[in-house]
């Protein structure tokens, strides 16, 4: 059965798209089989991996919404091993869909039970929200990670985040395990990045993963190809502290 | 009567919150009446000018959710002129709530109503989702701004988002009218910077504003001081393309 991790943060721009794309593709890489289920509606996962518009049709919108078989969703990347079940703006109104829907928070879960077993990994790329798109990742995810960006606002929401998942826990009953406090685009030239870096890792120590991602010019070029890190830039710092983190990954998910 | 202007995106990290906030305090600056609302569950344009966490609440959603008189909830800011209506993450679950409200859509116009006298700008920045926040604030705003990052995510988000006010529009019967598109963390270090800014400007012409926002590490320090651009470093690139864009605003809306 597949170890699914669902990547969370309602502030926007902090690279869940960017880590659930590479982690997904280093993973697959190593030969694992993975799914990228990808809960945006700008569909920006499927997108940076080379998806056409016509490709998000159907995803992950159809098999929680219109009960289609989620296997008929499912579709192949152009890395073997590694399939994705799309975003797309059908995904948009699923808070007014879901609002008066029984068992609202675990129609995702049902929908991607059938393909579970299929899987190794399944990573969860979330809006930027709080709403019942991510609470559905939460209660389908046996882990989650948070980036943040070593800024006054990353920490502040961070706060604000992990009061969040916690009031789902309790209110839900169940919801995965935080694996780990990403730091990301840490950008050392501006001012207050040591200063914040250090702020999370006093506050919130063995939560924060030893691997910190810095800015990397060849991170936000790559979506535009529509490849990943690993198959853009092999060499850059980017690919090289992704691949450092999907072993951090894999070692916290088998010491658990 | 104040001129609404909704900063629209459901992109993350695009420069919503940035250009809303640099937009209020400039023409707050230059003599205006403004007043910032923050419909974002983070509250990032509340904390971006120094509001405490505490000073959240009551904020927009208590006005919006829970009938309180906005008069009660809008606080002043640090800068004379400028008001703020502050977001929190009690509007996380506006969509849940609102989805049975009759003329769910017009919530925020009605709730804001008896304020917009009393202002000559009201700056609304919407929160990285296409949910019912977002179409309120397109239902209560004249215009709106879209920015978008020049690289292909940013490119084909925009096209998807352009649709979706389209068919908001549509739908509802009235929305704000498209003041411009602003090309914001323009860096031509990143490879198809050039290229996609052009496609930009291709395909939308006029409808993008000639004052463009290149990355500045001193916009992305700013918030961390709860100051705006202008008062942490006048001198700085950001502060001098965001006076460049208040006037291009302006000019805008009075062609109009
Ligand atoms: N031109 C710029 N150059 C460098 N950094 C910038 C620029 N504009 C914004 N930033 C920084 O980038 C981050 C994202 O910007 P901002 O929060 O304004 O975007 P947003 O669209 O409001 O994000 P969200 O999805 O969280 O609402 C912030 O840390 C901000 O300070
Ligand atoms: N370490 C990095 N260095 C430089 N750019 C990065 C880095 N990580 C991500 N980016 C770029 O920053 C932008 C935002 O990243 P990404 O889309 O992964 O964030 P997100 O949290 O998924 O945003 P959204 O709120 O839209 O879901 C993208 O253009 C991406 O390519
Ligand atoms: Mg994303
Ligand atoms: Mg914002």
């Amino acid at each position: 059965k597949a170890i699914t991790v669902a990547l969370v943060n309602n502030k926007g721009g902090v690279g869940k798209t960017t880590t659930a794309v590479s982690l997904s593709t280093e993973l697959a890489r190593g030969g694992r089989k993975v799914l990228l289920v990808d809960l945006d509606g700008q569909g920006s996962a499927s997108r940076s991996l080379g998806l056409d518009r016509e490709d998000l049709y159907p995803g992950v919108a159809e098999a929680m919404l219109e009960g289609l078989s989620v296997r008929k969703a499912i579709k192949p990347s152009y890395i073997p091993k590694l399939d994705i079940l799309a975003g797309s703006m059908n995904l948009v109104s699923t808070d007014v869909f879901l609002a008066d829907v029984e068992k609202r928070e675990f129609v995702l879960r049902k929908a991607i039970e059938p393909a579970v077993s299929d899987y190794d990994y399944i990573f969860l790329d979330c809006p930027t929200s709080f709403g019942l798109l991510t609470v559905n990742a939460l209660t389908s995810a046996d882990y989650s990670i948070l980036p943040v960006t070593p800024d006054y606002l990353g920490f502040e929401g961070l706060v604000n985040l992990m009061d969040a998942v916690e009031k789902t826990k309790d209110g839900i009953g169940e919801a995965a395990e935080l694996l780990g406090i990403l730091i990301t685009m840490a950008d050392y030239r501006v001012r207050v990045t040591r200063e914040i870096g250090d702020m999370i890792r006093e506050r919130f120590g063995r939560m924060v993963f030893n691997t910190e991602i810095r800015t990397n010019v060849r991170l936000r070029e790559a979506p535009s190809y529509g490849k990943s890190i690993f198959d853009y830039d092999i060499r850059s710092h980017g690919a090289e502290a992704y691949s450092r983190l999907a072993k951090e990954v894999v070692n916290r998910i088998r010491q658990d």
